[in-house]
């Protein structure tokens, strides 16, 4: 489903710039649980959000689900994450005058499906925000909101599913809680999931751990459950 | 430092409220390290912002270094807050346009101190920062900005700092220095800590630990280390 060869990028920094991925080269097979771990700074999110068609790479060839990514025009990328990508954003990143609800909702009709209230609201039900569906993002609890980010990945039921830190804010309960939710959907749907995490909880539950340092991937471990 | 006597807060909410605090009484001695664990909503981020001098109480008293809090003006609070507390919000409140550095530096300047370009550097470098200085905050991945949040509580030397889950975006080795830096600062100058946390790691190296469940508390247990 995702194939990365000799992957860089870059960053502008005044006169010189900064190296974030130094050529990530790396295959993932569909139905993969796999997890990012690293310490702050050493390219997750950047490596992320290349994957995930929100940033382009600097160098390399990204390959998501049979299509070249990288040279894509902005809007034909926009497209082909609207339809096959789930993202929760490590800093959540939900639409303040929306409520948890519409937020969700307006994820659907982003992806080119029909706009489904009890679908969005079952998707909110199943991250434990039955009693919150109308409140705006700055009525709810740290948590709370990156629950409502979590569903609005979720409702889509799309092939990949990229999170950045999905269990940061979750206390242990509720971060098993949506790990339950997303193996659901691995084994049920066969949708591919890739985190980046600091949690040992989400790191005992995946399948794979591929470790970064200094935007170079270091280590690559397949763990049997 | 702090005492709080049966502090409720309310939430309008359309035609009802919500109760997330259902009356709160807690003293906390100088010196202390102390964090609220409990779930996500749990009410720890709204009792942090009242003892933080951030929002009001809608019941109940709240003294802070002797001095009655609750009934305050909004430039009352600010000036009490800016001199007396530094605070790490759970979703950081980087100024976007300022870099690391002038983050720092602007935190002494509003807490009536001279900016001091040397002092703010070290607070930088203290926090594992010191090749970053000049980046402004969408130029740093989520822990590096996490870390110039914690700088900037911890430059002006407060005596009471509130910290809401300050490791939560930080991998374990950056995780302890952060507390290993705010365990110095309790020990050299008697500063108090009050943190909210899901992490283990900081429940294992505070001296009492207060659980919230549902805006009561529910256990207050002091550890001796
Ligand atoms: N502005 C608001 N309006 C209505 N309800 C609110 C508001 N802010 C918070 N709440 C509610 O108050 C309760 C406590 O929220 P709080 O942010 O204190 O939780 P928390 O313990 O910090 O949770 P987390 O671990 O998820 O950060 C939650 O149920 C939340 O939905
Ligand atoms: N817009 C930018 N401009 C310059 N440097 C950047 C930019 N965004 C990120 N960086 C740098 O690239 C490196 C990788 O950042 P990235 O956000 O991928 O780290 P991360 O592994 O997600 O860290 P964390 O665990 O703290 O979230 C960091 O050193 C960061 O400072
Ligand atoms: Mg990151
Ligand atoms: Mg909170």
């Amino acid at each position: 489903i995702l194939s990365l060869d000799k992957v860089v990028k870059r960053y502008p920094m005044g006169q010189t710039e900064v190296l974030a991925l130094k050529g990530v080269s790396l295959t993932v097979e569909p139905g993969e649980l796999l997890a990012f771990a690293g310490p702050s700074g050493s390219g997750k999110t950047t490596l992320l959000n290349i994957v995930g068609c929100l940033d382009q790479a600097s160098e390399g060839e990204v390959i998501l689900d049979g299509q070249r990514v990288n040279g894509l025009s902005a809007a034909d990328l926009g497209r082909l994450r609207a339809e096959k990508v789930g993202f929760v954003f490590q800093s959540f990143n939900l639409i303040p005058v929306l409520s948890a609800l519409e937020n969700v909702e307006l994820a659907l009709r982003l992806g080119g499906q029909p706009p489904d209230r009890a679908r969005a609201e079952q998707a909110l039900v199943d991250v434990g925000l039955a009693d919150q569906l109308h409140r705006r993002p700055n009525q709810l609890s740290g948590g709370q909101q990156q629950r409502v980010a979590i569903a609005r990945a979720l409702v889509k039921a799309p092939k990949l599913v990229i999170a950045d830190e999905p269990t940061a804010n979750l206390d242990s309960v509720n971060g098993a809680a949506v790990l339950d939710l997303m193996r659901k959907l691995n084994e049920e749907r066969g949708a591919t999931f890739l985190f980046s995490t600091h949690d040992n909880l989400v790191l005992s539950r995946v399948n794979r751990i591929v470790r970064l340092r200094d935007g170079e991937i270091v280590a690559d471990e397949r763990v049997s459950r």
